[in-house]
């Protein structure tokens, strides 16, 4: 779609005529548009625009014989580095158990995800343990309980009112049955809520998690930002999960939490079954969200 | 949100930009931006509040009071489907839809149709709990259609006034799952030919562009008569609604408003269009 348009836009040159700021700007507003509308958001487009005109002009677009496909291969380039530096693998540093916190806004895929983690190092050949800490949700202990059974993994939980001792309590069992990673799954929240997001930051402080990962469904639109941007403020995360990208959402929410949080996407969830989880390949990506 | 009472490029581009982010996409937002410059053309916009009356008037073009109601009166029992993404709030606004229907003295029965998710049920029955209603389930059942069957079933021995029925979350580029909503639906009309009375779409009040390709799958696969969009207690708009009632002319019934029993509004656009300048 985006190709055909910037093909359009510059066809009427074919080898001959010069190329025009008119040109320029007019790609840069098709390339915004369809940004736009594969839900990045609007003022990290706007930066990206900046980002690819800057380059475009640079790049001896003029000189080019396809200067359409030039562009497309300038914005392919500079959205694979925007979303692709950083370590992508969870860190097994410090001692044993390895902890990774789950963190995310309400439905997101969290318990999911966690379920589909721990069975995913276990194939690593990790010895993983989950911590049930919602305490908020009709049934979540038992959902994550009944995952724990699927994938024949075991799952910490217990009746309290408190995540806080819950989480450590889980981290206590972890030690004595020497599992050598804990993941502990979080309640959704809003990250405009300050009594949960002290939750977590409680959480954090006590139990010291390596990872703190902010789980996002991959079909967020402008929002993504907020969300984002917040939880990164208040825990500093260390990584990003994107579920449901096997839906059909172009996924600029990834560009848009990627931009906001500067932090490596590690993962995303392609599916409901456990093994449904990939590690995350911007160059992939980058084609997804260009559509 | 610039409020000053000239209307200035910076403020029709901060205006667009504030459209866009509440997630109206390009379309609905190039619409309400023409509708804007056009009044202000027309020196109709001296401040602030003349925008948000010319908003208003505008979304009253395109939402109607009207198709606003359930008339869970006219016929008994009243079906309504709730169906939508994963995760989108299904399963939790079914909840307040019992609760509000059995304070209005209704006799609701919960069917709780998503036989596959780990722990659906369990979430399912604590509502009914809450709610103080009926629940019908299965934990045997894997085919969610004969489960629905017998509910609904059980739902008219009982002489129920309202039978409300959660499916599984699912993805609308799934065929598979698409065919078997379908086939529910068609498996409902055996028991009751004019059911179900509303089909309910559930939307996370964070869904960007992608909400407005969902209406349209879950449109294709049973009719749809109204949404729900959920978690506006966030900061998120769910302006795709807008885009969906402009595009498919489905109009939001229900706003979700939070995790509590009670957090659920009928749909209002002018609250909706103060609650998004707010
Ligand atoms: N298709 C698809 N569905 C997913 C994926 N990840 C999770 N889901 C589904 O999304 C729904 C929500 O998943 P949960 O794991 O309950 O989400 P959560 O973030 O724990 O929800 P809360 O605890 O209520 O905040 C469930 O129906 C999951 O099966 C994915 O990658 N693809
Ligand atoms: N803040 C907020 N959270 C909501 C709202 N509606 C639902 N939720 C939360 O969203 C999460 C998912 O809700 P569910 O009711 O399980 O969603 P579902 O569509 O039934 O999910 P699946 O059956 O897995 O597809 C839960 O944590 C709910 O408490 C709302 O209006 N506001
Ligand atoms: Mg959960
Ligand atoms: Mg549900």
């Amino acid at each position: 779609q985006l190709r055909d348009n910037l093909d359009g836009i510059f066809k009427s040159l074919r080898g001959q005529g010069k190329i025009t700021d008119k040109h320029i700007a007019d790609a840069m507003r098709d390339i915004r548009r369809s940004l736009l509308e594969a839900d990045v958001n609007y003022t990290v487009a706007k930066d990206f625009i900046a980002s690819i005109r800057e380059k475009a002009l640079g790049a001896q677009v003029i000189r080019s014989i396809t200067p359409g496909q030039q562009i497309i291969k300038i914005i392919h380039e500079q959205m694979i580095e925007l979303l692709g530096e950083g370590n992508a693998a969870i860190d097994f540093g410090g001692l044993p158990p390895v902890i990774i916190m789950v963190a995310g806004l309400q439905g997101s895929g969290k318990t999911t995800f966690v379920a589909k983690l721990a069975q995913y190092l276990k194939n690593q050949g990790k010895r993983p343990m989950m911590v049930a800490a919602d305490i908020y949700r009709p049934a979540a202990i038992d959902q994550l309980i009944a995952l724990g059974k699927q994938i024949a993994l075991p799952v910490y939980s217990e009746n309290s009112n408190n995540a806080v001792a819950i989480c450590r309590n889980g981290l206590k069992s972890a030690r004595e049955s020497q599992a050598n990673v804990l993941i502990l799954d979080t309640a959704g929240r809003l990250h405009i809520d300050e009594n949960m997001m002290n939750e977590l930051k409680q959480i954090k402080s006590e139990i010291k998690p390596r990872e703190i990962l902010f789980v996002a469904d991959g079909m967020t639109g402008q929002d993504a930002v907020n969300a984002a941007g917040a939880f990164e403020n208040e825990l500093q995360l260390t990584g990003i999960v994107l579920t449901k990208m096997d839906g059909d959402t172009r996924g600029g929410a990834a560009l848009s939490i990627r931009a906001v949080t500067g932090k490596p996407i590690k993962f995303i969830g392609t599916g409901e079954k456990m093994s449904d989880l990939e590690p995350f390949f911007p160059d992939r990506f980058a084609s997804r969200i260009l559509g | 949100f610039g409020r000053e009472s000239k209307v200035s490029d910076d403020f029709l581009d901060e205006l667009e930009a504030f459209l866009f982010q509440s997630d109206l996409g390009t379309d609905s937002t190039d619409r309400l931006m023409e509708a804007i410059i056009a009044a202000s053309r027309k020196k109709k916009i001296q401040n602030y509040e003349d925008v948000v009356k010319i908003l208003n008037s505008e979304l009253g073009k395109i939402f109607f009071k009207d198709e606003l109601e359930i008339p869970i009166e006219k016929t008994s029992p009243f079906v309504i489907m709730v169906i939508g993404v994963n995760g989108a709030g299904k399963t939790t606004t079914i909840g307040k839809l019992a609760y509000r229907y059995r304070k209005e003295g209704k006799k609701v029965l919960i069917v709780a149709g998503d036989t596959y998710r780990a722990a659906a049920v369990e979430q399912l029955e604590k509502w009914a709990e809450r709610a103080a209603v009926e629940i019908f389930k299965n934990a045997a059942a894997k085919n969610p259609s004969g489960l629905i069957f017998d509910g609904i079933q059980s739902g008219l021995a009982k002489k129920m006034d309202l039978i409300i029925v959660d499916t599984a979350g699912r993805l609308h580029n799934r065929t598979q799952l698409m065919d078997e909503l379908t086939k529910i639906d068609r498996t409902i009309k055996k028991l009751i030919p004019d059911a179900p009375h509303e089909a309910l779409l559930v939307l996370d009040g964070t869904v960007g562009q992608n909400g407005l390709v969902q209406a349209q799958e879950f449109q294709k696969a049973v009719p749809i008569t109204g949404l729900v969009i959920t978690k506006l207690d966030g900061t998120a708009k769910g302006g795709i609604v807008i885009a969906i009632k402009e595009k498919l002319n489905i109009p939001v019934k229900f706003i979700g408003l939070g995790e509590k029993i009670e957090d659920l509004k009928a749909f209002d656009p002018e609250l909706y269009l103060r609650g998004m300048f707010a």
